[in-house]
């Protein structure tokens, strides 16, 4: 399972939240405007949050935030 | 096994609750105003609970909340 | 496997009836209007009650309620 | 697997037959009208029986029995 | 893997056949008007026998005999 | 897997062949018109054969031989 | 996997070749006009050959041989 | 996995390719005007060659060879 | 996983690369006009290379190099 | 799973991140205008991020970032 | 998983870039007009990369990068 990501702005951020009890960030991916992050659900990572204007692909769709 | 949030206000809050007999919550995620989460069921979530307007993506289709 | 709960008034309750010989409620759920709750079938959760108006979305199709 | 079912009456009941070479009732759950049961087949329940006016949804399709 | 069958008279009878070298009925379930069972496949019963008027739910679609 | 076959006369015949490097018939089982029997293969059932009318429903499609 | 075949004619015969180094026939079993034989592969049948006017149902769509 | 292969003429071979390091025929099966063959991908087949005219229902779609 | 290719011309070679670190040509089949060969990717072969005219069909489709 | 990678200009740059609990980029593959990569996510890759003009096909859909 | 490259042009370059921590090529297939080649994943090849004048058509749709 993964999700694509392109970003619609400079300064977007993809942050990997931690597998288990305990939940913070472990990783956070800055994207300027068109670069796009196809990322993975894996053994560290079990959720993931987007801040900044994205088009995002999932296997339930396609979303955007930027109205 | 993933659900797509996008929050359409701030102050929405994500909620995880706790696998197994016990059923209680494990971790709140704050989300403002169009960031996105992509979460997981997992060895420690098997309930998501929403708060706040919301536009859902799942398997079995979209939901909003926010009429 | 999961199952998506909006609830369209408050007070409604998702019950979760425990998995094995018996049969009895091991947890109970509230939700208010909007609130949205995406629940499991687990090891512990074999069977899912709810009372009150909701939206249901599952693999199966949607239901309402609340006619 | 699950199916769903939503009471069109009050009185409902969706009774959970045994698995095994004996098949006798091992659980009956009562639902009033607008409840909602969604139960899986499990370890103990290999057959499921409906009495009342119901709404069933299934991976073989919806089913009414109030004509 | 289950089949729903639906009830459209009294009397109606749900038979279960048994799996392995020998084939003989069971169980036999009487079902009245309306009433609805969902009957899995089991490691005792590899055959299902209907008689009486039905209208059954399969994977393979949708079958009445009361034409 | 299974199939359903729904008898459009008396006298229809639903035979079991048995699995392995013989085939010769373990069963046969008599259905009487709008009798309906839904079988599986099984580690004694490799081949079915059905003499009479029939409506027969398999993942393959639906095939009926009353013309 | 499975093969639904009806006769078309009299006299038809459906044959299982052996599976293995060796390819020679296992059994050869006759249909009439009308009867109908649902045969799987298995440990002994690896290839199915037919001969005479038939209705065949395959995963991979319908054929018959009588123009 | 299998093929169907019908035969539109008389003569038509279907080839059995072995499987592993060395590539030969290891079995023929001659096929006349109408007749049928179901075969599957096996421990020793791993490529089948067909000369002569046919229809062939594959996976992938149907493919005939008599313009 | 197989592939079907259909020789549109004589000559047609279809080529099995091996599989492993060395990628080295381990077979050439020829076929004339007409021929039809149904290939598997197996332990041996990763690759296909086809030179000549051909139809082929796929898993992700058709495909012919005769415009 | 893989995704495919098209090449809209030259220097597009495609970068494999490492999985595990640190994440960087373990590999820069360089495209010039219409070269194609092919990359699958691996033990070594759970992300991919693009630079640069490209058409990416993924299992959601196509995505393109030259407006 | 393979995808299906057919060569537009000669000279076309269709090269295997290695599995595991270091990403190098560890073959080029030469394709001239025409020639079609159908490569795996596989235990040496993760990544595929594609120069010159292609259609390719692989499970998330087709491409060609000679507009
Ligand atoms: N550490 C959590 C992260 C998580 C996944 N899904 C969630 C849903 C809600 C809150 C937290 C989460 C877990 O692995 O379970
Ligand atoms: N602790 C519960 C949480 C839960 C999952 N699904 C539910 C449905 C209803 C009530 C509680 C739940 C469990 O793992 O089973
Ligand atoms: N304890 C029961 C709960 C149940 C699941 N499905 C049911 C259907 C009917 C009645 C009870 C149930 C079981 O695990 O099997
Ligand atoms: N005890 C039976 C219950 C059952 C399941 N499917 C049936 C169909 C017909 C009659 C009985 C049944 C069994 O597990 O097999
Ligand atoms: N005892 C038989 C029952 C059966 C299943 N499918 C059949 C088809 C025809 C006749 C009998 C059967 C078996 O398990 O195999
Ligand atoms: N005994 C045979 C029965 C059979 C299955 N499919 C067939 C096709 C043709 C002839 C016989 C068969 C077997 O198990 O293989
Ligand atoms: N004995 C052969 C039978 C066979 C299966 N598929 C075939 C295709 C062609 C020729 C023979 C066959 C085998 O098991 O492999
Ligand atoms: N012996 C070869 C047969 C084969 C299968 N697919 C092929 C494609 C091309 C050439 C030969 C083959 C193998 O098992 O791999
Ligand atoms: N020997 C190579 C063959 C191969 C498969 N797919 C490829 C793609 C490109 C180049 C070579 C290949 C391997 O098994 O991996
Ligand atoms: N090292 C991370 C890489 C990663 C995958 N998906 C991500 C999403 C967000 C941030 C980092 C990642 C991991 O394997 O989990
Ligand atoms: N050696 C790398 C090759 C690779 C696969 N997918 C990639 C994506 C980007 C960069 C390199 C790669 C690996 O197996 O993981």
């Amino acid at each position: 399972d993964y999700v694509v990501i392109k970003a619609l702005e400079n300064g977007v951020t993809v942050i990997g939240l931690t597998r288990g009890k305990d939940t913070r960030f472990h990783h956070t991916e800055k994207l300027d405007k068109n670069e796009i992050m196809i990322a993975q659900f894996t053994e560290h990572t079990s959720a993931i949050k987007i801040r900044g204007r994205v088009e995002v692909l999932t296997k339930h769709g396609k979303l955007r935030n930027d109205e």
